[in-house]
């Protein structure tokens, strides 16, 4: 055999045709074909094709490509010559159906012996072939064929008979690791079968669904795929025609997260917020307005609204993602967590802090920034989260960590000196980014929104450089001017400093400092109330 | 300059084996845009296989008009009083397909309910005398085949007093 | 600023769930009627 692909024996592909033609002709028998497919697939087995060995493999693969091949020669060009992309060539799926059908009835056969045949087996053959294919076809590539073939297996599988009662969380698994491999970054060809797939009613709300929550890391993980495929397209307002409608198809799919499952929005929001580029408002202000279905808002430009009285306000929310991930990474976690438990006046930390959070100039390069992003999100998150556990610790029970609390407790925090240190040592870029991280928490009522609402009116307020109240403005506004949705904890942040005098907003050079920025803030200012 | 930073795609980006990539993948992109998935790719056609199909004059229909799959037919068939017999006919004839389901689904909303265990659809005559958590107790009309002699053979529907509904036996 | 997210063909305002009539990334489109169907046991 040659070293790279082992050839197949002689003839073996005949075999496998003849074969598939069989298979065929008892597919077509009326009313059903039961017997005949159980003794069908038991020849399969005696012929030594389904050991799971190397042979299995290639007959499967065998029966992809006569498949596939019969689909795509079924292509029949539109008689009207050129094609506008979605005037589509009507495709043959009858050898794709024929296919998805001799693997349903193979895995449901065995499931009656103890070894059912692994589909993992069958997802990885496909896998594989899909990714070769795509690699060989580069621009000729077409996904339409295994679009199909994976609808079917997702239907005929998963439907409520089962393969095995209980076994359709593994299934949903195994297909959902079989997609984290065809991710766009891995076969760009397929992206957006894999969007159709990822999103289908039959595979995302399963695994959304029960299972007390153990899908949801997998469709956080697809998600992600998504996101880093995206990322350096969207880091550009102008988009290309095909990513432009990889985008919209993005905003569909998170609508209907937000709409029917805004808990895992809610819950994987500082992932997100990592892999989506900062000038990417709207979609990121989707994710963080997603707040936990029974909570009901209060509006936010109701007068004399009293935050610190409302009962969610004290909680903190319900974090999946591993905030301190890139502090360990970057070998920073102990030294963050040493300043903010003993406050080291004379140590380094606080001036080194800004050098340790900029990227090699090799990485900045491919990451558009000349910051490590996910870093600045992850110190300015979990410093919050200690200085919020201190915070509680220290005020009598049942006091929110709020305004009612003496404003001197609240700045005794460390978690104050960071952002503190790194508002003033940053430059525009590293503050924006920084503004950014607190920003991004401003969401549903809760003891973060409320705590990082507090930081960055403090911010506002302390700060004794225009160009910082500038960019403080600059990073709320912009959330605020981009279509709806906007999270609930923006907008009460926004209304509180442009209404509380303390922050004498409205005799800050920068409002006026053009005609249209002007007339901007009036319109902000009547539309908040 | 105070707020999102623009991609830097200065030389080195572009150079660098990152951005390789992303023209890569920017041009699979758009020859997959000319390729995308149909809804039709996604949908099977509902044939319905005959359990035990016999050969007909070709000048009858062979396949069954679309119609048959149709929802919006089976609401307005089922408005006629000769109506519910079709969809009676759809549930105990057509098993397992389109058309029983979409027949089940007009029963009910005629409120028809199924008896599991019986394997027969009731429908009350008149507000039940007794109704507890478990079951209902009353007259209901109900859905029968008439086992009469050869030429009395045939489905009709009965009246039964004092019928107890158990609930678990509810579909 | 974004686009009009109410265009894109999902009825946010709808107490149903979206998820069940999800027809495709790329269609403003709900699928159509009841994508599945599926006949209890006791029916056969």
């Amino acid at each position: 055999y040659s070293n790279i692909e082992p050839l197949e024996p002689d003839g073996f592909r005949e075999q496998v045709s003849k074969l598939f033609a069989e298979w065929y002709r008892i597919c077509e028998l009326p009313g059903g074909s039961d017997a005949a497919s159980t003794h069908y697939i038991s020849q399969l087995h005696q012929n030594g094709l389904l050991k799971g060995d190397e042979m299995t493999d290639r007959f499967f693969r065998v029966l992809m490509e006569l498949s596939v091949a019969h689909c795509l020669s079924s292509e029949v060009i539109n008689s009207s010559g050129l094609q506008s992309p979605h005037q589509m060539q009507n495709l043959s799926f009858l050898a794709i159906d024929i296919y998805a059908k001799l693997v349903f009835s193979i895995l449901k056969v065995e499931q009656g012996s103890s070894k059912l045949f692994p589909l993992s087996k069958i997802l990885s053959i496909t896998v594989k072939f899909i990714q070769k294919d795509s690699e060989e076809k580069k621009n000729s590539f077409n996904a339409r064929p295994y679009f199909r073939l994976f609808i079917s297996w997702l239907r005929d599988l998963l439907s409520p008979e089962p393969i095995g009662d209980g076994v359709n969380f593994q299934i949903l698994t195994a297909f959902a690791g079989a997609f984290h491999n065809l991710q766009p970054l891995k076969v760009p060809g397929f992206s957006y079968v894999w969007l159709s797939l990822v999103s289908h009613r039959n595979f995302m709300p399963r695994l959304l669904i029960g299972n007390a929550q153990k899908g949801w890391p997998h469709v956080q993980r697809l998600l992600v795929d998504l996101f880093q495929f995206l990322e350096p397209y969207l880091r550009n307002a102008e988009l290309a025609v095909p990513v432009h409608l990889l985008y919209k198809g993005t905003l569909r799919v998170l609508l209907v997260l937000l709409h029917d499952f805004p808990e895992f929005l809610c819950d994987y929001h500082f992932t997100f917020c990592d892999v989506i580029p900062p000038s990417c408002i709207q979609m990121r202000n989707i994710i963080l307005s997603a707040f936990p279905l029974n909570m009901r808002l209060p509006d936010p430009s109701t007068p004399n609204l009293k935050i610190d009285l409302l009962p969610e306000i004290r909680e903190p929310p319900h974090i999946l993602s591993e905030v301190d991930a890139a502090l360990k990474l970057k070998l920073m976690k102990t030294d963050v967590d040493e300043y903010l438990k003993t406050r080291q006046q004379g140590s380094s930390f606080l001036a080194e802090l800004k050098q340790r959070l900029l990227l090699s100039p090799s990485e900045a390069a491919s990451s558009g920034t000349r910051y490590n992003v996910p870093l600045i999100n992850s110190l300015v998150l979990y410093a919050g989260m200690q200085a919020i556990q201190q915070l509680q610790a220290r005020t009598p029970h049942g006091q929110s960590a709020g305004n009612t609390v003496p404003l001197a407790v609240f700045l005794v925090d460390a978690a104050l000196d960071i952002y503190q240190t790194l508002i003033l040592d940053l430059d525009t870029e590293g503050r924006y980014l920084f503004l950014n991280a607190v920003a991004n928490q401003l969401r549903y009522p809760n003891n973060h929104t409320h705590y990082f609402s507090f930081v960055l009116l403090y911010l506002f307020a302390e700060s004794n450089q225009e160009i910082i109240q500038e960019q403080i403005t600059r990073v709320l506004l912009e959330r605020l001017i981009v279509n709806r949705p906007h999270p609930w904890g923006l907008l009460i942040t926004f209304i509180e400093l442009i209404k509380n005098p303390r922050y004498n907003f409205w005799n800050r050079s920068f409002i006026r400092c053009a005609p249209e920025i002007e007339k901007l803030f009036e319109s902000v200012a009547r539309s908040c109330g | 300059d105070l707020g999102a930073i623009g991609d830097n795609l200065t030389g080195s980006a572009i150079n660098s084996g990152a951005m390789h990539n992303q023209l890569y993948n920017l041009q699979m992109l758009e020859a997959a845009y000319h390729k995308l998935p149909q809804p039709k790719d996604s949908e099977r056609a509902r044939t319905y296989i005959p359990r035990h199909p016999a050969a007909t004059p070709p000048s009858y229909p062979q396949v069954q008009l679309p119609m048959a799959s149709n929802p919006a037919f089976w609401e307005r068939l089922s408005m006629h009083s000769y109506g519910t017999d079709t969809m009676f006919f759809a549930f105990y004839y057509q098993q397992n397909t389109y058309q029983q389901y979409l027949a089940a689904k007009e029963l009910k909303k005629h409120s028809w309910r199924y008896h599991r265990k019986y394997n027969t659809w009731f429908q009350r005559h008149e507000e039940p005398k007794v109704t507890t958590d478990e079951y209902e107790q009353g007259t209901y009309v109900y859905f029968d085949f008439h086992v009469g002699n050869e030429d009395k053979q045939g489905w009709c529907q009965r009246i039964k007093t004092e019928f107890t509904f158990e609930y678990n036996y509810l579909e | 600023l974004g686009i009009d997210l109410t265009t894109l063909g999902l009825n946010l305002n709808s107490t149903e769930n979206l998820n069940k009539t999800f027809g495709s990334p790329w269609s403003d489109e709900p699928a159509k009627g009841d994508p599945e169907f599926n006949v209890p046991k006791c029916y056969y």
